[in-house]
């Protein structure tokens, strides 16, 4: 089931990239962000692009394709969704 | 809020504030589960146009129209795409998509912040006053991430970066999520942009008091808000048969019990449940309690809850005693049937009469709202507490502020107790926790930055820290609820925060981005970790031999076992002791003075010295450094000793604490 989940669950992830390592083709970073996405997962949706907290997005990953976006040039770290409380 | 205004001082102080003009500029923006907007509290009577600066919206959805906001409330925004993903979509039977707060948390701490003045405020008559926010003229923007199954991350994230976005000067979150490294907590993440960009962010410390390394929301760029009592009480006594009686606190409002003594029962022989002593749901006997006084303990189901069940199943009224876990904190609660909670020392005695007497039998008298009660403030219980499990060497939580039974706006989606079965509808709910006692920092932040425009956010929260008080008018240490003795530095950080003094503390330790990323160099964060936070890069200077201690902080945290081992600091020795030394810089922030320096620690274990002694400033902005040094001896592991540090110029007491871990 583990092997199956790997494939299969989509959890979200919020991935960091370092914009100072945009390709030149790129123009805009939303681009290069969504490219790197649709590089790991063609049906992977973005949730949220962010630009002041960090440079990145969210978005609904595998582990697996969150192990390989974790390898594209520009990506800093990926990190699991947590849930937050209130207190 | 009412009452703690009184209590913080502000209705004696309002010359000081600058209310009717600077305040009006400055925006605090609350991440919580939204807001309702047709609340008294965002009244936007006398205020004036919304500030340039505003970059915000208010955003439309279920139940919620843009034209909601005014002068007041400022902005609205809701944060669910997280949410859906995970949960589906937003079951808008049950809840709001949009801003519209269908829980009353987010309403609560957002009219505690900033809500407007409202005469004759009180829940069932209870707490009655007039109710005000922190910082009455300030402006609120509400960014929703709290909904039904939780607050996710990537929501609060999109939401902090909007915020900066919209340009809020403080942020509020009453949230937290375990302990990771700065570089994993989404909103040490979030806060540490916003704090680049001159935000101060304010947060709750948490709710897993009285256990020593529980606290939330720790970064060193996060002022950490634990929670104190007010000197307000709502006393409810319980009278038992055998002319013995034992105080609690209720806010119960409806039909009264009968003028006689009713049948009292012990829950957990009520049941056929082992957990029945809990009165969960279905597990009390109908005809073991129909009619009758139930003593419940406190624990794993709400409190609220408990009187449900006990009502459901045909009780009379509720005794709800804490256990060990709780001690003696009485929290209130509006209950559903006549109830009273009482501590755990005088639920022994209750529960001993119930097993003890053939025919036990008790009342519950309501007394209403008492106020005045000493000694307050008393650290809760539930107060998280430090030492900082994530770097022992920053002292946090950074201040205590009024969290205990605090009244403020509520929706009207849902009643006082939050439960399904409760259809009562109230303009104010009375509830307590750090979420609630993080808003009144954040209104008083609100407060100094409308005062002190220009000042950074370390340096409003140095501010709110030195000026803090430990002890009470009659010189007497603040009190611990847990524990019935004097409160420590791991529980109540620099103090509780004392807004009028704050306005004016002389000297302010001052931080700037760049101390933060030396502060994340000495704790050997490698490239990416810091970029992950700084969003840029930052080589740490190998020639630079960066420190933990010397962090510009207003307080002194001490963990001798990671000096000896070398972390970040500067450590020294010889045999059978350990010197350190720390360094801060003051800047002075008054007019010219010379502050000289006192020392008090209640340990024959540290030696502190302080060198200067004195420091002499002709002007404003003036900075002076100084080092203090503490020569500790052996002790056993796990052994503490607690002082203070004060800079006075007779005018100005600027306080920090000191925390010695062996």
């Amino acid at each position: 089931a583990s092997v199956e989940d790997t494939h299969v669950l989509k959890k979200t992830y919020i991935v960091h990239m370092a914009k100072s390592q945009m390709p030149a083709s790129f123009d805009d970073h939303t681009h290069w962000y969504d490219s790197s996405l649709k590089s790991v997962s063609d049906s992977a949706q973005m949730l949220y692009t962010y630009a002041n907290v960090l440079h990145g997005f969210s978005a609904r990953l595998t582990a697996e394709e969150a192990r390989s976006i974790e390898d594209r040039p520009g990506v800093l770290t990926v990190l699991e969704e947590v849930k937050y409380e209130l207190h | 809020t009412t009452r703690t205004p009184e209590f913080l001082g502000l209705d004696m102080s309002a010359d000081l504030f600058p209310e009717s003009d600077s305040v009006s500029d400055v925006i605090i923006g609350v991440l919580d589960t939204g807001v309702w907007p047709e609340s008294k509290s965002f009244d936007d009577s006398g205020l004036g146009p919304v500030p340039s600066s505003w970059r915000g919206e208010c955003e439309s959805g279920t139940n919620f129209s843009s034209s909601f906001c005014n002068r007041k409330l400022i902005g609205a925004r809701y944060f669910s795409k997280g949410y859906e993903a995970i949960l589906g979509p937003v079951d808008e039977t049950k809840e709001s998509k949009s801003p519209r707060d269908d829980d009353g948390h987010g309403t609560h701490t957002s009219t505690t912040a900033g809500g407007s003045s409202v005469a004759s405020a009180s829940l069932f008559g209870y707490a009655t006053g007039t109710a005000r926010g922190m910082a009455t003229r300030a402006r609120v923007a509400v960014y929703k991430v709290c909904w039904i199954g939780g607050c996710f991350s990537s929501d609060i994230l999109a939401a902090m970066d909007k915020s900066i976005d919209d340009n809020v000067n403080v942020l509020s979150l009453s949230l937290g999520g375990g302990g990771s490294d700065y570089y994993r907590d989404s909103v040490a993440i979030g806060a540490f942009a916003a704090m680049e960009k001159g935000i101060l962010v304010s947060c709750s410390a948490g709710n897993a008091g009285p256990s020593s390394f529980s606290l939330s929301n720790v970064a060193p760029w996060i002022t950490t808000v634990g929670a104190g009592t007010l000197d307000r009480e709502f006393p409810a006594y319980v009278s038992l048969g055998n002319g013995m009686n034992f105080s609690g606190v209720s806010l119960y409002k409806g039909d009264s019990l009968p003028t006689k003594m009713l049948p009292f029962v012990y829950a957990g022989n009520a049941t056929n449940s082992t957990t029945g002593n809990l009165c969960m749901t279905g597990t009390l006997i109908p005809e073991k309690v129909k009619g009758k006084i139930v003593l419940c303990d406190r624990g794993v189901n709400a409190r609220v809850q408990k009187g449900a069940v006990v009502k459901e199943a045909g009780g009379a009224g509720m005794v709800l005693a804490n256990t060990a876990a709780n001690g003696e904190e009485l929290v209130a609660d509006a209950h559903l049937l006549p109830a009273t909670a009482v501590g755990q020392i005088s639920g022994d005695k209750i529960k001993s009469y119930l097993l003890s007497d053939t025919d036990p039998t008790a009342t519950i008298l309501f007394e209403g709202t008492k106020v005045g009660i000493e000694p307050s403030p008393l650290v809760a219980a539930f107060s998280s507490r430090g030492p900082n499990s994530i770097t022992p060497e920053i002292l946090k939580p950074d201040i205590i502020a009024p969290g205990v039974n605090i009244l403020a706006g509520w929706s009207g989606a849902v009643g006082p107790t939050g439960l399904a079965t409760d259809n009562r509808r109230v303009e104010f709910n009375i509830i307590s926790g750090t979420s609630m006692s993080c808003p009144h920092v954040s209104g008083l932040a609100a407060l100094l930055k409308g005062a002190h425009p220009q000042w950074s956010p370390a340096a409003l929260r140095s501010a709110l820290m030195t000026t803090a008080y430990v002890v009470y008018k009659n010189g007497k240490p603040i009190q611990d609820i847990a524990s019935g003795k004097p409160s420590t530095p791991f529980d109540h950080g620099a103090g509780h925060v004392n807004p009028v003094s704050a306005l004016n503390p002389g000297l302010v330790y001052d931080l700037d981005v760049n101390d933060y990323l030396g502060f994340l160099c000495a704790l050997n964060y490698t490239a990416t970790q810091i970029s992950t936070l700084a969003r840029k890069n930052y080589t740490c200077d190998p020639t630079v031999k960066y420190s933990l201690t010397n962090l510009n902080y207003p307080s002194f945290s001490v963990p001798l076992q990671s000096a000896v081992m070398g972390r970040g600091g500067s450590a020294s020795g010889s045999v059978g002791s350990t010197v350190v030394k720390y360094t801060r810089t003051v800047t002075n922030v008054g007019a010219a003075a010379t502050y000289n320096v006192s020392v008090s620690l209640q340990s024959e274990s540290v030696k502190v010295s302080v060198e200067p002694d004195s420091l002499s400033f002709s002007e404003s902005n003036e900075k002076k450094s100084y080092t203090v040094t503490f020569t500790a001896s052996s002790m056993p592991s796990n052994s503490f000793s607690y002082g203070r540090i004060e800079w006075t110029d007779g005018k100005h007491i600027v306080g920090s604490p000191i925390a010695v871990s062996w």
